[in-house]
């Protein structure tokens, strides 16, 4: 189970992370100004994730997903240009 | 959904050097090993990808380098701060943004062991990052980027060499 004070656990947290490394355009998620963002997009998102992490493309921030989201890792986007 | 075939390969940024000798410099050390030690592990690193093309390092410790490695906490002045042990791990610039490696002071640098993590495979993915390589979606390979564990038999996947070899050809015999 993550331990980290900053582990990703849920939607927010899942969004910061798609936003730091490419999967999410910053502008669709600002946690300031509480936009909303589309169940689709979210769901986008998450596939593009599982597709590059080599997981079954659920869609769902389910266990292997979150488990992979939450491995050590290097801090340059995943998606660049 | 089920799984989507798709294309696996390395991925370029865009940028590279373009001369065949680089410098480097590492101008903060982090707390937990010997200057000595991160000096081999780091120069090592640099030989993993000197091995397979015909690039250069050689470590200055005195003024303008090519590449300067640096071990930092929290936030270090490039607007991409550490988040403390574990998450990300170190970050690195891509030729045209300099090519700099900043890695996270807070995390448990080893060398040669399964405790912790391990500086040199670090610095070798972060070096793919400051010649011109972007992340692999192929899980082998050195510039896939997540921490997969202490190797004790370190090699370069076949899908990073020609990665750093599109972008600075093959080592001449």
């Amino acid at each position: 189970a993550p331990t980290k004070p900053n582990a990703i656990t849920g939607t927010t947290s899942a969004m910061l992370y798609f936003t730091k490394f490419g999967y999410m355009e910053p502008e669709l998620f600002n946690p300031q100004s509480g936009a909303l963002l589309s169940q689709d997009k979210l769901r986008e998102s998450i596939m593009e994730f599982q597709a590059f992490a080599g997981l079954d493309q659920t869609g769902e921030l389910d266990n292997s997903t979150l488990e992979m989201m939450n491995t050590p890792r290097c801090g340059v986007k995943d998606k660049v240009g | 959904f089920g799984t989507r075939a798709r294309r696996k390969r390395y991925a370029l940024q865009g940028s590279r050097w373009r001369v065949k000798t680089l410098t480097y410099r590492i101008t903060k050390y982090p707390n937990g090993l010997l200057q000595n030690d991160v000096d081999r592990e780091i120069a090592i690193a640099f030989k993993v990808w000197e091995d397979v093309t015909d690039l250069t390092f050689e470590r200055s410790t005195s003024g303008k380098v090519h590449i300067e490695v640096r071990f930092e906490k929290g936030e270090h002045g490039d607007g991409d701060p550490f988040d403390g042990p574990g998450g990300t791990l170190a970050h690195a610039y891509f030729p045209i943004y300099g090519g700099d490696a900043h890695f996270d002071d807070t995390e448990a640098w080893t060398i040669n062991s399964y405790r912790g993590t391990n500086l040199f495979q670090v610095a070798a993915h972060e070096f793919g990052h400051s010649l011109g390589l972007s992340h692999s979606d192929v899980r082998s390979s050195l510039m896939a980027p997540f921490y997969r564990g202490y190797e004790s038999s370190f090699s370069l996947d076949e899908d990073d060499i020609k990665g750093i070899q599109a972008l600075y050809g093959k080592k001449q015999a």
